[in-house]
This record gives C-alpha cells, sequence and structure tokens, in this order.
C-alpha cells in the first residue's frame, strides 16, 4: 500500500492545529 | 492523520526494591499524528523527570529490553550528553528523535528501527535509537548518520553504535561502537 511518510516540517504544524 | 506504524510509549522509574521489569510501565499506544502530540502535550518534558526515569517510545509489538526478540540481535546508536545538556538541550533532542521515528525518516530503513529511549541520569542524561539488526551495516549507518543529521550535532561530535549483545555484557560505558558517525 502507500507509504504514510511525513515530514518535520508537517508533524510540528500539526502540534498547534485544532 | 495516520501513522504508518502504532507506537507504544513506556515510562519507567527506578525503584531498587523492586525488580527492573516490575518498574516498567505501558503509557499509552498512539498511531495518529493528532494522537501523538495530544500525549507529548500532556506528559512531562524528558527534563522534568527525575533522576533515575526513562521514556521509551517502540513500535507495538516490542518490548523496549534487550531480550525482546525484535531486539536481541540489534544494537544502538547513543548519544550521550553532558549535565549541562538537560537544561539546554535534551527536550529538544528527544522530541527531535520522536518525530524521527514517527515521521518513518529512515527511507527503506526505517523498518528496521524498533524504538528510542532517553534515560535520565544524574551522572549525564542519555537518548540512543535501537535498530533490529546489528550487523546490517548499510541500514545501520544509514540510519545513523540521518538521526546525526536532524539533532543538528556538529560533525567533530561522533555517535556511536552498540550491538545489545555486547553492552549486555559489559557495563554501558565500556561497550564497545560497532560503528560510528
Amino acid at each position: 500500500g502507500t507509504r504514510i511518510i511525513y515530514d518535520r516540517k508537517f508533524l510540528m504544524e500539526c502540534r498547534n492545529s485544532p | 492523520h495516520p501513522l504508518l506504524t502504532r507506537w507504544a510509549l513506556w515510562f519507567s522509574k527506578n525503584d531498587r526494591t523492586r525488580a527492573w521489569r516490575d518498574n516498567l510501565h505501558l503509557v499509552t499506544k498512539f498511531d495518529t499524528v493528532e494522537d501523538f502530540w495530544a500525549i507529548y502535550n500532556h506528559i512531562k518534558l524528558a527534563s522534568k523527570l527525575s533522576s533515575g526515569c526513562d521514556y521509551a517510545l517502540f513500535k507495538d509489538g516490542i518490548e523496549p529490553m534487550w531480550e525482546d526478540s525484535k531486539n536481541k540481535r540489534g544494537g544502538r546508536w547513543l548519544v550521550s550528553l553532558a549535565k549541562q545538556q538537560r537544561h539546554m538541550e535534551l527536550d529538544r533532542l528527544w522530541l527531535e528523535t520522536l518525530l524521527c521515528l514517527i515521521g518513518e525518516s529512515f527511507a527503506d530503513y526505517s523498518q528496521d528501527v524498533c524504538g528510542a529511549v532517553i534515560n535520565i541520569r544524574t551522572k549525564g542524561d542519555k537518548i540512543a535509537v535501537w535498530t533490529r539488526e546489528a550487523e546490517e551495516q548499510a541500514g545501520v549507518l544509514h540510519i545513523g548518520r540521518v538521526y546525526k543529521d536532524r539533532l543538528g550535532l556538529s560533525t567533530k561530535t561522533i555517535i556511536g553504535y552498540q550491538a545489545h549483545a555486547d553492552t549486555a555484557t559489559k557495563s554501558n560505558s565500556l561497550a564497545k561502537n560497532k560503528f560510528v558517525v
């Protein structure tokens, strides 16, 4: 299946999103 | 946002009156980016833990100990920190380690990663990334190079990889490095 990879920038942006 | 892997967060607090295994507690498991942050934002920062405590983040199904069948042939990239780094850098380095794991930052070699451990100790804190197979040189070296880069360690800083089989038979400080980057 599709590999789900998140880069550092995306992970950090998720920290503060509601 | 689903993660590729389900992860388990463990906590242990050194209590010499009990067996090491009895001090190890599963905190929770998660498999989304949102749940990771919910947990991370809820628990104590590593720098606020008392001496003797550990956090470990491992893939679901792998226990954070050498004896686990997925760990026993493996080893760890070990970052030993000076005492003053707890104040300055410890939390940043541990968060970066966690992001490397949940973000599957080691390309195809991410499948060789078992987990990561942080030890809070008076004599100096330690962070390590554990991999599955110490003899898989290409994968171990790739993981070590990417990890060192992600931590922002200078080229002058050397980190070593030790096979658990060597660490288990010697005190940590004496276990020889199988690889360095």
